[in-house]
């Protein structure tokens, strides 16, 4: 299980931080890095026990760790996480609940980018408030109260949802 | 293997029976705040073996149930289906070392079990039928259900089922709202889950 | 001090659960209470130990405690309580920095409208990504890294701004 | 009372001296990702006399000054200087019993208190000039000094200064990224300080 978990964390760390990785994807560019921290006594790193450290560098940014990085940037260094685990080992649906709250137009359309590289593999699920989002998507739901208290599907074309995810004439099932 | 669509009935706002099917690559779920979003995102987790009802942004677990609302009386069951696609393989895959350890092991108990592990598997889900439904049920008196394709099941078999899938309540595929940060902000050990995940 | 934090805690809870309180105005109705929690050995509630709790019910929805809303719901109730102290004790300014990320539009209309109430006491600098939340500010500064890692700050008007908060042409200061 | 202006230079990603008054009511901040914005709100938490590198998202105190970046070299000192409106009031305001404690005990020290917390109050600030600045500043070698109106200062007199005011490092209207259901979200003791702060 050591080597087993040095396969899978060497194959991660090149998905995510090498030069055709996902960090260098969603940023255009920059550095990142992902490593074992050695044991404070030792100065080794063991494959079993060590905790794993991020350093990430947007594009014209000195090396940073995790918690110096914007909201937004911390939210492409996660996404670019996320992907760079999928790539090793899909699983058959992903499941994301407005992990785009906090992205700029740019961000959110390497976001779908992103997701687009994997659409051969796996299919997403995406919960929204964000028009772009909104646009990649090849089919929309939407979940309204008409009852108060009681949630209701109802089938949405782009045209109906308001700039930010309300939706405006429902179209009944 | 695709998950081909989730059915809601009785869990959380969803008092009637309601469908989501995924027939394309990208689907998204859009509207006002508060209208149950994220309680599909809640019953996906549920029916895959969530344990802890603090994760399912609730007290207890029968706050999953339909409380009633305005108009409405509580409800009696909360149930969600999940219905995967499970076609035969090109070439059929041979039972890893592991395949054969859970085998041996879950006979033992003589449950006939519907999970076929040893033996070359023709499908991704070691069960040989086209579609896999699985169910989760919670009635108000306390009972709880886990089925697959209909038949009683346990949550072992649900693990079982979908062992080294990447499926799971817990899995990474799935973040939450407002956790997006939660992989990278955890402390370096826990991090280090993700990976022993994936491996 | 003791007779000092129960007059607070009352107007403060008045403020916001109070028929015209902040918690109907920013959900359109429904319900709310603040209550301090009772020893759990005495039952009493001690004034000076006890502490907080906080139960809403947006209009039409059973009473639940706050882990129990949505994420947008969650939002409304936080703004509710904090312009509930401001009106206790109002301060000289207030920061707001992406507040309204998980809002959709009926909500952060309300938010807006909220932040109207106080403009005679107080004034509001408010970051944001929501161009509705923008066309209720008297005035937007934008800031921008033309030169890789150094801020920037530039003079921008509405319409140079896309719909997440990027900003196209830059007007130089 | 108005918070007019604040400068910064060399705070984080502000190289360069900046300003951004704040002469309306309602001031918007906009921008893509990464750019600044939020080290603002930081830069004002510093000034108010934030001790927690933590809290400004940083490791050490240091990392606030500009770290230099792929064109320029890092600064040598980080500034940031808030910039108040103090007019005269209408009607004066008699000293408070815990004014008449403070001035008692700030005479001690024999610093020339800039403060004047006894006898009537005729501006907001306890200060008499119509402007009040407030800096703090940083330098590489670890020195670190408060001004009050260009003065030396100390965090203690900051901290009177702004006494009754609402205005803090961690004043309940100052809402960080991220964390506006924190107040909400914490445990019901912690919620109780939101409450004791406005007494
Ligand atoms: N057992 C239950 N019975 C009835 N309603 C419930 C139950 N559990 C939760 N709810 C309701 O579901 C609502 C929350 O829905 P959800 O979190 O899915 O909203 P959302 O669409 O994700 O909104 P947002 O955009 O704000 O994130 C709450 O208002 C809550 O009252
Ligand atoms: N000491 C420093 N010197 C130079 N740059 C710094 C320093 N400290 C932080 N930064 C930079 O500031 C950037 C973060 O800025 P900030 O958090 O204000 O962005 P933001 O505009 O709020 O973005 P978002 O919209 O994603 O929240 C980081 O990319 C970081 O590299
Ligand atoms: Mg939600
Ligand atoms: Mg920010």
């Amino acid at each position: 299980s050591r080597d087993r978990f040095r396969d899978v964390f060497e194959t991660i760390r090149e998905n995510f931080a090498g030069d055709q990785g996902m960090f260098r994807k969603l940023f255009g560019g920059g550095n990142a890095e992902i490593r074992l921290m050695p044991n404070d006594g030792t100065g080794e790193v063991d494959w079993l026990e060590s905790g794993v450290e991020i350093i990430a560098s947007p594009p014209g940014k000195r090396p940073r760790s995790i918690n110096q990085l914007s909201g937004g940037e911390k939210t492409m260094t996660a996404v670019a996480l996320l992907m760079s685990i999928f790539e090793s080992k899909v699983s058959p649906f992903c499941l994301l609940d407005e992990v785009d709250a906090a992205l700029d137009d740019a961000n959110v359309e390497r976001f779908c980018g992103i997701m687009q590289e994997f659409l051969d593999r796996s299919h997403f699920i995406v919960v929204t408030h964000n028009r772009r989002t909104m646009q990649f998507a090849d089919r929309l739901y939407g979940v309204t109260m008409q009852e108060r208290g009681v949630s209701k599907r109802v089938s949405v074309s782009l045209d109906q949802v308001g700039d930010n995810g309300e939706i405006r004439a429902t179209g009944d099932d | 293997m695709r998950l081909a669509k989730v059915t809601l009935c009785g869990f959380k706002s969803f008092a009637d029976r309601t469908e989501f099917t995924f027939d394309d690559a990208v689907t998204c779920v859009v509207g006002p705040n508060g209208c149950g979003k994220s309680n599909i995102v809640d019953a996906i987790k549920w029916v895959l073996g969530e344990r802890s009802a603090k994760s399912l942004r609730s007290k207890e677990m029968a706050d999953v149930i339909f409380a009633g609302s305005a108009g409405r009386a509580p409800s009696g069951m909360s149930s969600v289906t999940l219905t995967f696609e499970n076609p035969l393989l090109e070439k059929p895959i041979e039972p890893t070392a592991e395949d054969e350890a859970i085998s041996d092991g879950s006979d033992d108990d003589g449950g006939d079990s519907l999970i076929q592990r040893s033996g070359l598997r023709r499908r991704p889900l070691p069960i040989d039928t086209e579609i896999v439904d699985v169910e989760r049920r919670l009635y108000r008196d306390g009972g709880s259900q886990y089925l697959i394709n209909n038949k009683k099941a346990r949550l072992r078999d649900i693990r079982e089922l979908f062992l080294d899938t990447g499926v799971g309540a817990d899995a990474y595929s799935i973040i939450e709202q407002g956790k997006v940060d939660a992989m990278l902000l955890s402390s370096p050990v826990e991090r280090r889950t993700v990976f022993e995940e994936a491996a």
